[in-house]
C-alpha cells in the first residue's frame, strides 16, 4: 500500500482570503470605475501563481496602484472596515523604484498574508503601493487609529520585517486626516 | 490559533509547481 505525504497534495490554507486589486488612472473614467478587482486567494500556492502571473510594481504606468485587502473590504477609505482607520505609509524616493520597490512591496504581502501581527493581524485591512513619478508609496491599512496597541505593534513588526533601518522612521496617519489635509503632508498619529 | 506563515516557509512555495 502506497502511502501519500499530504503535504504534497494540500495547498497551504491562509488564515484570510484575499483580494487583489488594480488601479489604473484613466481619466475619462470615475476613480471607482478604475479601480479593478484581479483575483482572489486563500492559499499559499494561490497566492504565489497570482504574484508570480502580473508585473512586478515597478514595471507599473506611473498613477497605477496594486492593493490586497482581505476579502469584503474595499480598497477605499470610504469602506465601513477602513472609515475610522488609517495607514503605516513607507515614502520612497525617485530611485528606490529601482533598488527597494519590488523587495518593500513582497515584503509587505509576505506579512499580511502570513499574518506577521500576532493577534493584532486581525487589525489589518489590506496594503496598497502607489506608483508614482514624484515617488512611490507603499502602506499598510488597519481598522482604527485608536486601537494604539495594535497600531504600535503592527508597525514595529513592520519595519522589522522589511529590515528598515533603524535610524528610518515611518509615521501612521489616519485616514480622516490623509482626507481632508489641505497641505501635502498629514500629522502622524504614531512614528515607530 | 492563527495560520501564521513566516517570509521562509512562504518563500520556498514560490516557484513549487502548485497542486490541482
Amino acid at each position: 500500500q502506497e502511502i501519500v505525504n499530504p503535504e504534497a497534495y494540500i495547498k497551504h490554507p491562509l488564515q484570510n482570503r484575499w483580494s487583489l486589486w488594480f488601479f489604473k488612472n484613466d481619466k475619462s473614467k470615475t476613480w471607482q470605475a478604475n479601480q479593478r478587482l484581479i483575483s482572489k486567494f486563500d492559499t499559499v500556492e494561490d497566492f504565489w501563481a497570482l504574484y508570480n502571473h502580473i508585473q512586478l510594481s515597478s514595471n507599473l504606468m506611473s498613477g497605477c496602484d496594486y492593493s490586497l485587502f482581505k476579502d469584503g473590504i474595499e480598497p477605499m477609505w470610504e469602506d465601513e472596515r477602513n472609515r475610522r482607520g488609517g495607514r503605516w505609509l513607507i515614502t520612497l524616493t525617485k530611485q528606490q523604484r529601482r533598488s527597494d520597490l519590488d523587495c518593500y512591496w513582497l515584503g509587505t504581502l509576505l506579512c499580511l498574508v502570513g499574518e506577521a501581527f500576532d493577534d493584532y493581524s486581525d487589525d489589518v485591512c489590506g496594503a496598497v503601493v502607489n506608483i508614482r513619478t514624484k515617488g512611490d508609496k507603499i502602506a499598510i491599512w488597519t481598522s482604527d487609529y485608536e486601537n494604539r496597541e495594535a497600531v504600535t505593534h503592527i508597525g514595529r513588526v513592520y519595519k522589522e520585517r522589511l529590515g528598515l533601518p533603524m535610524k528610518m522612521t515611518i509615521g501612521y496617519q489616519s485616514h480622516a486626516d490623509t482626507s481632508t489635509k489641505s497641505g501635502s503632508s498629514t500629522k502622524n498619529k504614531f512614528v515607530v | 490559533g492563527k495560520r501564521q506563515y513566516d517570509r521562509g516557509f512562504l518563500l520556498a512555495f514560490q516557484f513549487m509547481p502548485a497542486c490541482i
